[in-house]
């Protein structure tokens, strides 16, 4: 069987759907001052598997809230510098309307899972840390 | 804060792998 380490390498799906994966990755990103932009992806994705049903509309909401302020409200943070600027408005929008659909921060996370695979993804795979536990 | 950080975390863990 392939080791993991190798099939962290194939793509970064694969690398996301192992928890020590996920670990090494998050210290290397920890390192460069950017492991928001992984704890906003998997935000994201956590945010879309809440049903959308009335006994989970009160968290769902200071949830969707809490994603906003934290990832896409400061606009000096790594995350919202790598969301464009529609992305952002119409997030707040949902947010200021409290119309949050499961899919409210999809396109966002799509775009920070571009800046990842664009290029954190290589440098981890090129980094110290990575070969190091190889 | 401390809520909204909780809240936060859960949704994080909750979207990660269970299993190795």
């Amino acid at each position: 069987p392939t080791p993991p380490y190798l099939r962290w390498a194939g793509s970064l799906h694969s690398l996301l759907d192992d928890q020590d994966g996920i670990h090494l990755f998050r210290t290397f990103l920890k390192q460069e001052g950017c492991a928001d932009l992984l704890d906003f992806w998997f935000a994201c994705s956590g945010f879309r598997k809440l049903e959308p049903c009335e006994s989970n509309e009160e968290k769902r909401l200071k949830l969707a809230k809490a994603i906003y302020k934290k990832y896409v409200l400061d606009g000096q943070g790594i995350v919202s510098r790598q969301i464009k600027p529609a992305t952002k408005s119409f997030i707040k929008d949902c947010v200021l309307k409290q119309l949050i659909d499961p899919a409210v921060f999809d396109q966002a996370q799509t775009e920070i899972q571009s800046t990842i695979e664009e290029n954190s993804y290589p440098l981890f795979l090129k980094s110290d840390i990575y070969l190091e536990y190889t | 804060i401390d809520s909204e950080d909780d809240l936060l975390q859960e949704c994080i863990s909750s979207a990660m792998p269970k299993k190795k």
